[in-house]
């Protein structure tokens, strides 16, 4: 059998600019980590954990650090994973400290009887679990701050890369 | 949202997500990721991670619908996530999949989606549009 990796850092409408070859760079980065992981002999489910935390922590994309805020200022992370070979899944909702959530869902699926925990009990199942925590202020990025300012202004809600409404056409 | 899928040496595939949401959705707002065949889903068949628009992902059980389409209809990797997402309402959805045989699909109907893949023969891919 032969291995095969392929990773996303988002869709929507997607502008030319000195940011998209930033982003392009770092998804390169990204896929060598993993394909170095896998030719190691590393298993699948190893390796998509490890991609998507390295992605989690680049403010870049709408994930972890450089999470994209709700309405009300705040972010609220979710992640989720699934072994192939097993069927098991696990999943959090509605995170707003843990630095990389796709490593607590993978705990959800291993440690506990439930796929899916969200808000108040995730965030209980990482204490519990000793995962790493930031304060809020972490996740939250000067771009973000000014995209959910647009996006009042115009009463919108945006997917990851929006043309901004307020273009003046 | 950024989201791995990969199929190892030994056959076996793994799919996963991870996301802010969409900027101003309301507080509380559960969105596709965290919704097992909806954002993310993996069998003996296929992994699938996706991104866009919550709402429209799970209205279409996105990712489960591409590991239906290969086991039920016997369509390639390709065929079933290509039919997939254009199915879809346009400017929704993107997707990335491997299968266990080692094919990989990366499909959107939007403008762009930031992407990267490779494999064992030595293709690597990197694009936007």
């Amino acid at each position: 059998m032969g291995w095969a990796l392929a990773l996303h850092g988002g869709a929507g409408d997607i502008k030319r600019s000195e940011r998209t070859e930033a982003v392009e760079s770092v998804l390169l980065e990204c896929l060598s980590l993993g394909v170095a992981e896998l030719e190691s002999g590393r298993c699948a489910l190893d390796v998509v954990e490890l991609v998507v935390r390295a992605l989690e922590n680049n403010e870049m994309f709408n994930a972890g650090k450089g999470s994209v805020l709700t309405a009300e200022g705040t972010v609220e992370m979710e992640a989720s994973i699934m072994d192939g070979a097993t069927g098991d899944c696990g999943a959090v909702s509605g995170l707003t400290t843990v630095v990389n959530p796709i490593s607590l869902a993978r705990l959800v699926m291993e440690k506990t009887p439930h796929i899916l925990l969200a808000f108040d009990g995730a965030e209980a199942f990482a204490r519990q679990q000793g995962v790493e925590t930031a304060d809020p202020g972490y996740f939250v990025t000067e771009r973000n701050i000014q995209r959910l300012r647009q996006t009042k202004e115009t009463q919108t809600v945006q997917i990851d890369y929006s043309v901004p409404s307020e273009a003046g056409e | 949202t950024v989201g791995c899928v990969a199929v190892d040496c030994h056959g076996k595939c793994a799919a996963a997500t991870s996301t802010g949401g969409m900027v101003n959705k309301m507080a509380g707002r559960i969105g596709d990721t965290p919704v097992i065949g909806a954002g993310t889903y993996a069998n003996g068949v296929c992994a699938v991670s996706t991104t866009g628009k919550g709402e429209s992902i799970m209205r279409g059980m996105v990712a489960a619908d591409v590991a239906a389409r290969m086991k039920y209809k016997a369509l390639k990797l390709s065929e079933a996530a290509g039919s997939v997402v254009k199915e879809l309402e346009a400017g929704t959805t993107g997707l990335v999949a491997v299968s266990a045989k080692g094919e990989i699909a990366m499909d959107f109907n939007t403008t762009g989606m930031f992407r990267a893949s490779a494999d064992h023969t030595g293709h690597l891919e990197v694009g936007v549009w």
